[in-house]
């Protein structure tokens, strides 16, 4: 298809290609990219983010460019570039404002996944990490249909067995699409008070070690609650720079 | 056209239609559908269930019904009976197993909703309660389409920013297709240490009341995080009938 041969030639200088998605809404799939994107811009490589999440786009409010604009400079897309040199294509960048709605059924949102990858020009770059939507329909199989080379896949899950359930779908796909999948990483596993020190489980217990078990995949990290970085997603600074030391780091 | 037809003849029993919805994803809807279906047993009315998320079913999970048998009786499909009578149909009852994902594009979910509402004798209920997927796209669209006379919408949220900006999107959604607007449910909006009694804004604080001040709509309550909660929803047993005294139940 002429689509597919214009995209490789868009892509072709993106090293990894790199996929998050859980199955599961909330878990933490875009706290996931915009922090693996900080860790490996300070690590000195060159990092874009495509937000597949058509109806929900978040990334540029995790990264402070919210609003933001696409420039077309002769006929090619060119991604806004945010901190830490992060270059960044989302729709958030195509709505007038913040309360306009997507309201698109699947072919719709399946062109437009398309139109990101073949009219971007997205340059040579290190890696390229794609934030998908929950569930596992017109977004997910439009990316694993049009783009070529997929490296990486990454599961997002919190303890709960309610998130386990879905996100075990989630792993399935990832199997029958044959993508690779490097493993799993659990988030919101606990929360220890910053006053008395107890730790909760408020999520419940091992629902990521579990699916990683079960599914023969690696458990890559297990994340705990804190209120820092709800809020550094929240005002679009980076986590990892303002506490390089804490938990969620190490993880 | 014809399925309208039928489904107006399958519903006609049901006194009130209930949809809730968010827009973003893992923010509590179908804890609170759950919870609001268990709330209103107890106050002796009889209430339905349509679980519309196609790709993450969680419905019968939270009632301890999954993997349970829709039963065929001549022409028409029986919902499945749970705890306190509730009445269920969810796509995690035509699965063979919790592993098995649903990789459908858009119009073949729209068909399956089509076929929920028109195949399934409904029966003479109080309420319907709609559990939708995050988004704006196939599956509110063909609910919204396809079912008549919905009552109220309910739309949920955590306290987060990143959530209201997503979750503005869906009130915008309710307003432009004209749908009743109840109010906005805030979940997970504080946690009290057990031990030491400290308050944490996890997810940070006021989003929920943000979107219902500047979308002209209520409050209607705030849902403090609580582990027994998630247990009470991963184990499938009821929150409200463990614990009549708790903080979640006066929300
Ligand atoms: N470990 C964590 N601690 C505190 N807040 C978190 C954590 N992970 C995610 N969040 C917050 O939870 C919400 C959901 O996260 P998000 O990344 O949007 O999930 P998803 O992309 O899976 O929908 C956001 O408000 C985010 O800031
Ligand atoms: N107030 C709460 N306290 C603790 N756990 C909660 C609370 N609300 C929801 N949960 C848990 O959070 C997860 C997401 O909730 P869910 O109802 O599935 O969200 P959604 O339907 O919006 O995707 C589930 O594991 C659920 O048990
Ligand atoms: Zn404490």
């Amino acid at each position: 298809e002429e689509a597919k041969r214009l995209i490789e030639e868009r892509v072709k200088g993106v090293k990894h290609r790199i996929i998050v998605m859980s199955g599961k809404g909330g878990v933490g799939k875009t706290m996931v990219v915009v922090n693996l994107a900080d860790m490996l811009c300070i690590k000195g490589y060159k990092v874009s983010i495509l937000d597949c999440d058509i109806h929900g786009p978040s990334v540029p409010k995790m990264l402070g460019v919210s609003r933001g604009e696409l420039l077309v400079d002769g006929g090619s897309i060119r991604p806004l570039k945010a901190r830490n040199g992060i270059e960044v294509v989302s729709m958030d960048f195509l709505l007038p404002n913040e309360d306009t709605p997507v309201i698109w059924r699947g072919p719709l949102k399946a062109r437009a996944i398309m139109e990101f990858l073949s009219q971007v020009d997205w340059g040579d770059r290190d890696f390229l990490l794609v934030d998908l939507p929950p569930g596992t329909g017109d977004e997910p199989l439009s990316i694993v249909q049009l783009m070529p080379k997929i490296d990486g896949t990454i599961i997002v899950t919190i303890p709960s067995k309610v998130s386990e359930h879905v996100v075990r779908k989630a792993v399935s796909f990832v199997k029958r699409l044959k993508l690779p999948l490097l493993g799993i990483v659990e988030n919101m596993s606990y929360f220890i008070c910053p006053k008395c020190g107890s730790r909760y489980e408020i999520f419940g217990k091992g629902g990521g070690g579990r699916v990683a078990r079960d599914m023969g995949t690696r458990l890559l990290a297990s994340i705990p609650l804190d209120p820092r970085l709800s809020e550094a997603c929240d005002e679009g600074f980076s986590f990892l720079s303002k506490y390089p030391n804490s938990d969620v780091y190490k993880a």
